[in-house]
């Protein structure tokens, strides 16, 4: 649990309200949990080949696509929760579903990865990943079945963990880089883009108060932690293109949030 | 062009009362 304020300061209000609009993850992990083993069920009950040599030809094809779409069907998951959390969201509410839009459109993929980032500091094991839906995978065997491209984002990502976890990253610190993301003041055709710029200088300002505050010994703490932001960025460009590398070859099975999300930023 | 077409998921998503 993150460290209590030294006595007689206060924890800047800001950073208390944003860990109180978190969600509730053991509720998220259920929801999706239940939605894939039930897009799973469906899965097996549809596929009845006709005879045993295309079953068995057919079951390696099966096999390995139901890992990806899996994997894109626990993102797209993800990102409805994403959604949800963001309607739910301090400042996020008073903005016009258009602006709101435009937010989420630029956003979503570092929303995801920061997600995923988050997910294996709360984990910290160093050769396993642990899903969103409270999974554990040996990270050997994932880099096993995954190719080149995907592989290097893993390590990459487990870069970018490593990095956090030195720096101990604490729940509300991340609960603030959530916000700094969501709120960029550099999207562009916003209808309300002076609101956005001043929740960021806000959220900047309650994330440097609270490492101030919490960390003194750490002066520079704050710009340790905005100084990962560009490689979450990086990250999830990169994520975004495999993505749509992938849909393009027709890999990605479902066409639903991901994807529009996918097209949104790309037109 | 597709990219044109109104993002309906996410709109209905941010304007559905339900989800809340």
């Amino acid at each position: 649990s993150p460290p209590l304020a030294p006595p007689g300061l206060t924890l800047p209000p800001l950073v208390l309200e944003f860990v109180r609009c978190e969600q509730d993850e053991l509720q998220v992990q259920s929801k999706i949990s239940a939605h894939l083993a039930h897009l799973q069920q469906e899965q097996n009950s549809r596929s009845a080949p006709a005879n045993q040599e295309q079953n068995t030809r057919l079951a390696a094809k099966q096999e390995r696509l139901s890992t990806f779409g899996l994997m894109c069907h626990m993102a797209d998951q993800t990102l409805f929760s994403i959604v949800e959390w963001a309607r739910s969201c301090i400042f996020f509410k008073e903005l016009k579903v258009g602006d709101q839009m435009k937010l989420l459109h630029n956003c979503w993929s570092e929303l995801l990865v920061l997600d995923y980032i988050a997910r294996q500091l709360h984990h910290g094991k160093e050769d396993s990943v642990l899903l969103i839906t409270g999974q554990e995978v040996e990270l050997a065997s994932l880099l096993a079945q995954a190719g080149v491209t995907l592989s290097g984002m893993i390590q990459r990502g487990q870069e970018l963990v490593h990095r956090l976890q030195e720096l101990q990253l604490d729940r509300r610190e991340t609960a603030c880089l959530k916000y700094l993301i969501l709120f960029n003041p550099d999207v562009k055709l916003l209808e309300n883009q002076p609101y956005v710029e001043s929740v960021y200088e806000q959220v900047n300002a309650a994330l440097l108060e609270y490492t101030l505050c919490v960390y003194p010994q750490f002066p520079d703490r704050f710009s340790q932690i905005l100084l990962r932001l560009p490689e979450l960025r990086a990250l999830s460009t990169q994520a975004e293109d495999y993505l749509c590398y992938k849909h393009l070859s027709g890999e990605v099975p479902c066409n639903n949030l991901l994807i529009e999300m996918l097209h949104a930023k790309r037109t | 062009k597709e990219g044109k077409k109104p993002q309906a998921l996410l709109h209905y998503l941010l304007n559905n009362d339900d989800s809340k």
